[in-house]
């Protein structure tokens, strides 16, 4: 399962224009100026997935989420991911699964897996069966490899008791 | 559930000897704090860059704790194996001859593993399959693929 | 004590205002939370980087609020002024830009103050008076004097 | 009142051979590997200064500044720092005043201003008179810088007010 392909639509600074990563499967360096939206992608990555702290994506409030221009917020927010499935991980009979998430100025969302309407706790399930969560150790965000390198002896136990 | 501790502990450790090794040369472990109460010691985080003595990760230098917590992550997410990975700038205190080996090891791992990781440093989208420059463009994000010449600092 | 505090955030927030357009060309200030309660409300930091709406300091990127905090530091460091200072590894976060912009302010600035920064990058080095490199020799700390050309990247 | 010398001996990962650092009144750039001993100048500037708190120099206790090569520890630690006087800030009647401190393996420290033994307090009152503390604003630590951008409203206000 890696991912295929990433689309944002009115996430932080995404705005209208709908923005598309066709990605590979080898070495992806993202770069580009400070401010530009390199952790906005990281923080997209983790809203499609299900993540629910507000803190988790750098804002005070779900509905931060929604690209606002100075002149006023978009009415949603949209990402959808699309992964890759040819070696059946997912519990799906198709070669590729895309999940979307929806988020509106009131910090509702909707789900939705192949295009078809889903629950959350279904989403979380689906990607369950292939070790993918939003707080996953694979995921790590700007600034948190200083966070494990501080991490006190009765942490890190809990840490290694987690996996086992 | 204490012989699964102590079995995912030394699977832990072992893998993160082997990425701390290959990045740095130097050697790691983790130990029990207290070895006479294994079913509630801390767990210590043990480092030993070359020509160095053994200390605990949290007092070496920044980019020393950097590389460390980097080999110590691949060594938990190997347990559990996921098929990506994503890094945002692991590499911001890392000096060049550990962000060239952090490179390196990451390309090799992504012959296997999907690797995306968010760098400022030409070291790394030298190596890069797919370069992606996110930038921002009359108030939104947009993004160029390019390659390392196109994107050459002015 | 309250128009004490309300000349000091106008100083600073004037003060900061400069530095930060010196940087970024964009505008910066300092605000009460709650002009209703001007005895205890809390003061919140302003930026906004040119083309961008304003926003408060902590939901900027990374690399942002790293220039953004330079900018309040220097104008807090202005009410009380030593005449050193020492940074470590500010730019960690910044891109060529910032840094370029950091790098020229600084060195103005060194005309009038000592100016003491830790860094990894060229930009940096190169405008340097005095360039010193740390390293570790046998197990200790030694110190080589040299010019940017010497340490150039290998 | 500026740096003009600084020298390090046993502090840290500087050894038995005594490091000296001459310094200009411009801009000087520290650079070097990962792990070279950097981080350890700006320790030791607090340090002779007078810091008392382990966890600002970087250590769990005080007696671990003593330079340690693995087989064992070095007696003490010294630094000592040559700060010009020429506009005469310190209430010193010297164009130089050299401050230095050493600390032995218990903890102990001494403080010599000038080559004479002074108490930490009357090192303070000196400093002071030229607004140098060992926390001031004009010394950022690595990393500190992130700890002011996350800074909340209150604490804001608080170093406000401690600055008017
Ligand atoms: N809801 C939103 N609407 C519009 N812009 C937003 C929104 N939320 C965040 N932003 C803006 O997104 C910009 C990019 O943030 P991001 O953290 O992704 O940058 P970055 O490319 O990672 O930069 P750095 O290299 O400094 O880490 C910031 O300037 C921020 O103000
Ligand atoms: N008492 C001591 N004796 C010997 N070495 C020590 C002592 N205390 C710390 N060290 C070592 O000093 C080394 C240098 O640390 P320092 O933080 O100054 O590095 P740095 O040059 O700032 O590196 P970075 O670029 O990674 O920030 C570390 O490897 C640390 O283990
Ligand atoms: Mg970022
Ligand atoms: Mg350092």
């Amino acid at each position: 399962v890696y991912i295929k392909k990433l689309s944002l639509h009115g996430f932080k600074s995404f705005g209208q224009r709908k923005v598309t990563f066709e990605l590979l499967k080898g070495l992806i360096v993202i770069t580009g100026p400070n401010g530009g939206g390199k952790s906005n992608v990281l923080d997209a990555i983790r809203f499609v997935m299900g993540e629910l702290s507000p803190h988790a994506l750098r804002v005070g409030r779900l509905s931060e989420l929604v690209h606002d221009d100075g002149k006023g917020r978009a009415a949603y927010a949209r990402v959808s991911i699309t992964l890759d499935n040819s070696e059946k991980a997912l519990p799906i009979e198709a070669d590729e699964v895309t999940i979307t998430r929806k988020i509106y100025q009131n910090g509702e969302s909707e789900y939705y897996i192949n295009g078809r309407s889903a629950s959350r706790g279904e989403l979380l399930m689906l990607l369950s069966a292939a070790n993918i969560r939003s707080s996953g150790y694979n995921i790590l965000p700007q600034g948190a490899i200083l966070n494990i390198a501080e991490m006190n002896p009765d942490d890190m136990r809990k840490l290694i008791e987690d996996v086992a | 559930k204490l012989r699964a501790f102590f079995t995912t502990m030394e699977k832990v450790s072992e893998k993160f000897a082997a990425y701390f090794n290959r990045l740095t040369n130097g050697v790691a472990w983790l130990r029990l704090v207290d070895e006479t109460k294994p079913s509630d010691s801390g767990v210590e985080v043990i480092v030993q860059f070359p020509g160095k003595p053994q200390r605990s990760l949290r007092s070496v230098s920044g980019g020393e704790r950097s590389v460390a917590a980097v080999s110590l992550l691949m060594a938990l997410q190997g347990l559990t194996p996921a098929d990506f990975y994503i890094f945002d700038e692991v590499d911001a205190h890392m000096d060049v001859a550990y962000t060239v080996a952090l490179a390196e090891l990451l390309k090799e791992m992504s012959k296997k593993t999907q690797i995306i990781i968010v760098s400022l440093k030409d070291v790394l989208a030298e190596k890069a399959d797919q370069l992606i420059g996110v930038y921002i463009d009359r108030g939104e994000s947009r993004i160029i693929k390019t390659k390392l010449e196109d994107v050459a600092v002015d």
